[in-house]
């Protein structure tokens, strides 16, 4: 409403230009937390390395250039593939790992996933990135595992099991979409990866967090449709 | 559509400029550095019902003879948008993954009359 009006909807008094300022930010804060479902904003994030981020992000583009069909991270502005006023809001999130329990033969990596966003998308495709390091003269057999908790908590199952063949030190992707998928249902949505290396492999998962070769998830997601249709 | 400015009261696009620095959110929203969360504002009496945008899809003559019939109960329009942009966040979540999203419909860019 024009100064000194009244506003012809709800009656209120126009506001004052201080107040009106708050009251679009407020509304600005609710709009953006809302639509990212989240209750409240984030505490102080733990961002990876500016290295590790950079190695991510150029090892994603390069992905994106030779494979067109996973379309990788980052892209600028919309999605392109999805019809005006259909749009189901997409999500890619980068997962940097952690170190769990290791040996001198196995080594446990832990991806976190917010539970939020667990909650409302669901898993379009999730690919795990591995970096080895010279691992020598003679190609090495790798076993990866993906471990999941059983529905208790309390054991954890295997849920797949892949023999990798690794030549010459550089990056390895590996699906990790199905395990990804199921986890999203969970309520504390972690994947785990167990990876069983040679006796005298150092392990792939640096020491030094801000080593750029920190292995890590990419996911895509998709915020699940409101209502379901069901078949009778 | 028109952008506010100048003395006029008619429906508009009003600018507004969140600078996410400014409510304290640059820690966790990575990219953009704000959001234009520019809206719709101003009056719409009878005669500018359908101008310009939303409307104009409208059967005109249709709209015509409504505005004809509705003289006497001098019915206004609203003001709404017309055209809306999807924004691209970059942020952490809580779990200080980095996650990228565009979120439809959240900029205004043009508003017009109902």
């Amino acid at each position: 409403a024009a100064r000194g009006e009244w506003c012809p909807a709800c009656g209120m008094a126009a506001l004052a230009p201080g107040t009106q300022r708050d009251v679009l930010l407020a509304l600005a804060k609710q709009s953006i937390l809302a639509k990212l479902r989240l209750p409240a904003r984030p505490s102080a994030p733990q961002p990876p390395s500016r290295r590790a981020l950079l190695t991510a992000l150029r090892r994603l583009r390069a992905q994106r250039s030779d494979t067109s069909a996973f379309p990788g991270m980052l892209r600028d502005g919309p999605v392109p593939h999805l019809r005006p006023g259909m749009e189901l809001q997409e999500y890619e999130i980068l997962s940097f790992a952690e170190s769990g329990s290791s040996t001198s033969r196995s080594v446990h990596l832990h991806f976190r996933f917010s539970r939020e966003l667990a909650g409302s998308t669901e898993i379009l495709q999730a690919t795990l990135y591995l970096f080895w390091a010279a691992p020598g003269p003679r190609a090495q057999h790798v076993t990866i595992r993906l471990l999941q908790p059983d529905p208790a908590g309390l054991n954890v199952t295997v849920a797949s099991e892949t023999q990798l063949e690794v030549q010459r030190s550089g990056w390895t992707t590996l699906d990790v979409g199905p395990a990804v998928r199921s986890l999203f249902g969970q309520e504390t949505p972690r994947l785990t990866v167990e990876l069983e290396v040679p006796e005298d492999w150092e392990s792939p998962l640096p020491t030094d967090h801000s080593d750029s070769h920190r292995p890590f998830v990419v996911a895509q997601a998709q915020a699940r449709t409101s209502h379901r249709i069901r078949r009778r | 559509g028109v952008d506010c400015g100048g003395d006029s009261r008619m429906c508009c696009r009003q600018e507004f400029f969140v600078d996410f620095k400014e409510i304290g959110w640059e820690d966790w929203i990575i990219q953009p550095e704000g959001y234009h969360m520019n809206y719709c504002a101003g009056l719409c009496p009878l005669h500018m019902a359908g101008i310009p945008g939303l409307a104009a899809s409208f059967h005109t003559a249709v709209l015509n003879r409504i505005k004809a019939a509705s003289a006497a109960a001098a019915v206004d329009s609203c003001c709404v948008p017309t055209q809306r942009r999807p924004l691209s966040l970059l942020y952490y979540d809580r779990d200080s993954n980095i996650v990228k999203t565009d979120i439809p419909d959240m900029i205004v860019d043009s508003c017009g009359c109902t």
